[in-house]
């Protein structure tokens, strides 16, 4: 049975989609069967993947409302790849349409079932709020993964996003568990940052992961190419941080 | 009639918020009445400017669902600072609840016809979705200002967004224009940047704002502070160019 594994904070540009698709790479170098789910309307999963959404019919917005099978929408852009199930902006519509059906936050659970037969981790990555899509992520999920930005705002939201973990974990998912906070473009010289992070420790000592991620210009420059960082510039220290991040991830999720 | 502007783009983390409030305090400072209204559940605009949301009774969300008059959620944090309309964490469960009422798009647009007889400019700071919320924005303005942070995942969206635009303006909002594309977090060292930078002006000539926002340390800060940038450190380079950009915004807005 996979691990499903949500990277989700409702505050925008933390870090959510570069987390989802380095992390998924370097599980995947590392010889686990991954899947990504692109659960974000604006494709960027797909795109840092390589994926080229214009020509996708099968995407995880047909997936979500059945009219294609997961494994038609499965794709794998490199054979060293995670395996992916893309995004297009069809799913902008889909928070609006969940919303009239029953069982609306359980249409992606029942989708994974199948799949999370074949894989060892399924990484979802989730727009930047709390609506149906990114609830759908949670029900699904056994852990989250939350992606938070050394910045001032970024602290506002996380107390936020605790509530809702800890309604949904009281109402619709007892499985859900926090499996870490990672603190992202993180810049040692400014003493905000080291304020913010001082903040967040204090908060949520067991969780932060003791693998920060550095600011690193290569970051979008291996988005425009559309591959992962951590093969587009192994060498950079936010991809180094990436692989140990990995290897942290992987005692967390694997060993319990 | 005041002139109703959203500042608007499904990307995250791009500048709405920091756009919005420095904006609407450098319009305030220079005479005009301006009311910034804060749609965003994370509330990051009413931190901003130093509104305190735990003590708040009368939010947006009262105002849209017609429990509270507008009158009522109204702040001035300071004698200089533009008016606020709060928005606090109860505004996350709005759009599900907006997706029941028959004219759900528009009701942000009737909240707003009473004090636009008394403002002379009112921004929407929207949140980094295109769901209800923001098309309750883009249907009660009159103009969009579209913040773009000078990295590559920020060019996807922008042709998604601009698609999304003419649909509102065909169906909900045929007032509804461009006022502007503003690049934002500019660093001219970059290589990438100044390719994603011609990239916007390419697609779009006429839209882009001549002005455009450097990145800079203090923005954080002056968050953390709850002051608007273009007081908290009036001699940055970034403040400087909210400056700039509030004269070329009065041009494009005020004198047709
Ligand atoms: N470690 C880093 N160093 C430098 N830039 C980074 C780093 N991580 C992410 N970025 C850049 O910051 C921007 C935001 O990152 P990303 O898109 O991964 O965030 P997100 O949380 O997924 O955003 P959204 O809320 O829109 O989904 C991107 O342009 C990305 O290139
Ligand atoms: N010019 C700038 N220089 C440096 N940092 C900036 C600048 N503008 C914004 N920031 C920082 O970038 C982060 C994102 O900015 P902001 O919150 O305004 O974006 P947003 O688009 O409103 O985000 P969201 O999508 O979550 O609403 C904030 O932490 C802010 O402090
Ligand atoms: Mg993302
Ligand atoms: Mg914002």
């Amino acid at each position: 049975m996979a691990k499903i594994i949500a990277i989700t904070n409702q505050k925008g540009g933390v870090g959510k989609t570069t987390t989802a698709v380095n992390l998924a790479a370097a599980l995947s170098q590392s010889g686990k069967r991954v899947l990504l789910v692109d659960l974000d309307p604006q494709g960027n999963a797909s795109t840092s993947l390589g994926v080229d959404k214009k020509g996708i019919k099968h995407s995880i917005y047909e997936v979500l409302f059945g009219h294609s099978p997961l494994k038609k929408a499965m794709i794998q852009p490199t054979s060293e790849s995670p395996w992916i199930i893309p995004a297009t902006p069809d799913l902008s519509g889909a928070e609006i349409e969940l919303a009239g059906l029953p069982d609306r936050e359980q249409q992606l659970r029942r989708c994974l079932e199948k799949p999370s037969q074949e894989m060892d981790v399924i990484i979802i990555d989730c727009p930047p709020s709390l609506g149906l899509l990114t609830l759908n992520a949670l029900v699904a999920a056994h852990g989250v993964v939350i992606p938070v930005q050394c910045e001032f705002l970024a602290l506002e939201g996380l107390s936020q996003l605790m509530r809702i973990l800890e309604i949904v974990r009281k109402r619709l998912n007892p499985d859900l568990q926090i499996t870490g906070i990672l603190l992202t473009m993180y810049d040692k010289r400014s003493k905000l940052i080291r304020q913010v992070v001082r903040e967040v420790e204090k908060f949520f000592p067991d969780q932060v992961f003791e693998t920060n991620i550095p600011r690193n210009i290569t970051v979008s420059e291996s988005q425009s190419f559309g591959t992962p960082l951590i093969w587009f510039d192994k060498k950079s220290k936010a991809a180094k941080a990436y692989q140990k991040l990995a290897k942290e991830f992987s005692k967390r999720v694997f060993s319990k």
